[in-house]
């Protein structure tokens, strides 16, 4: 359960930002 | 109820209580290692006395009786500790937002709020497309009435340089000087009618 | 207040300290009353080895458990996020635990970014395209001015 709840917290830490980045690069590229 | 304490996990990068329970056992582990350091140094010291009659029954005796009140106490005592550390310490207030999450208080989007805004995008992109290929045929265009333009010019440049035969050759105005031509070509063909008509 | 860092090593002397207290050599010799008897200064030396080593061994953990936390940095680093947060009274957002609707609202600044990126070169473009479309006008005005023209020396010279 606490290995789930870290695991759970470090992903809605760090995966948003991963996201963006995805997001960004559409975004640009689409720009471009 | 569990509180998983998950916000103060993504803090911290562990949860809180997997923090005290570390702390806990190396604690617990300390006191139950320091208690049979203890007895074994006892032990030692008697074996320095061969007619003292205390059996190492007795000492373990001895040593578990002050361990189990020092357990007892020991767990009284750290949870006072564990509940002001978790209160204190190693808890997020609720009024508290972490700072890669501030972006949910400055955009609270709701479901409906978002779809919109992407398809405003959408419409923006359609939109853009549509001026760009407008654009394109516009451009297109311009390079056609450029090449029409060029030709018609031509078409009046070719007019003009009629006129300009006419001028050089003494006909400014082609109309009047075509009339006085048919006129002098009829007075020529009534002459030759006449002269024709002398000479039989 | 005291930051979170000194309130924890406040809170484990305290720990320490009442622990010490309840495990009084009077306790200890009591437990171990015929060693006592037999070697009291003995006894004596022995709780406190005892003592000190509990306390250093104790110390030397909570200090093993900081570092590998990063727990003064992290507790530092906290109490700046509460001190900013001081004004905001009511609670604060939380993961709502539906990973599709915590995710778009770190979306959105950037939307709104492209989304006014985008208004700027629709209008941009619109603005040139206008710019194009009168000359294209003038362009059709002007051709239509050259038919005439040469219609008119046609028949004229017709």
């Amino acid at each position: 359960f606490d290995e789930l709840i870290v695991e759970t917290a470090t992903k809605r830490k760090q995966w948003p930002k991963k996201i963006l980045m995805h997001a960004i690069q559409t975004m640009k590229a689409e720009q471009e | 109820s569990v509180n998983p304490m998950a916000y103060e996990a993504q803090f911290f990068g562990f949860t809180p209580q997997t923090c005290m329970l570390r702390i806990y056992t190396a604690f617990q582990d300390y006191l139950f290692e320091m208690m049979l350091v203890v007895e074994r140094v006892i032990l030692k010291k008697l074996d320095g006395f061969p007619g003292c009659k205390i059996s190492p029954c007795q000492i373990r005796k001895s040593t578990e009786k002050f361990l189990l009140f020092m357990k007892d106490h020991f767990d009284k005592l750290f949870s006072k500790m564990e509940e002001v550390l978790l209160q204190l310490v190693l808890n997020i207030p609720e009024n508290v937002i972490l700072p890669e999450d501030k972006v949910h208080e400055q955009y609270p989007y709701t479901k409906e709020q978002f779809q919109a805004l992407q398809e405003e995008i959408q419409q923006l992109q359609q939109q853009y497309r549509a001026e760009a290929s407008a654009g394109q045929a516009l451009q297109a265009e311009l390079e056609e009435q450029k090449a029409v333009r060029a030709e018609l010019e031509k078409i009046l440049q070719w007019f003009d340089g009629l006129d300009n035969i006419c001028r050089e050759h003494g006909t400014s105005n082609f109309k009047e000087s075509f009339a006085f031509l048919t006129q002098n070509c009829k007075k020529l063909q009534a002459v030759l009618k006449d002269v024709e008509k002398k000479s039989k | 207040a005291p930051g979170r860092a000194q309130v924890f090593a406040a809170v484990v002397d305290t720990f320490l300290e009442k622990l010490v207290t309840a495990g009084s050599y009077q306790r200890f010799a009591n437990c171990y009353r015929s060693f006592y008897k037999l070697q009291p200064e003995m006894t004596r030396s022995i709780y406190d080895q005892l003592v000190s080593q509990l306390q250093t061994s104790i110390k030397e953990e909570i200090q093993e458990v900081k570092d590998e936390g990063n727990l003064d940095m992290l507790f530092n680093s906290l109490d700046k996020i509460v001190e900013e947060a001081k004004d905001h009274k009511e609670p604060a957002w939380r993961p709502s635990g539906i990973p599709e609707e915590d995710v778009r609202s770190a979306m959105v600044p950037y939307l709104l970014k492209h989304r006014s990126y985008l208004r700027k070169v629709l209008k941009e473009k619109e603005e040139e395209n206008r710019k194009v479309a009168e000359s294209v006008l003038a362009g059709r005005e002007r051709i239509a001015e050259l038919q005439q023209l040469i219609q008119a020396r046609k028949l004229a010279w017709q």
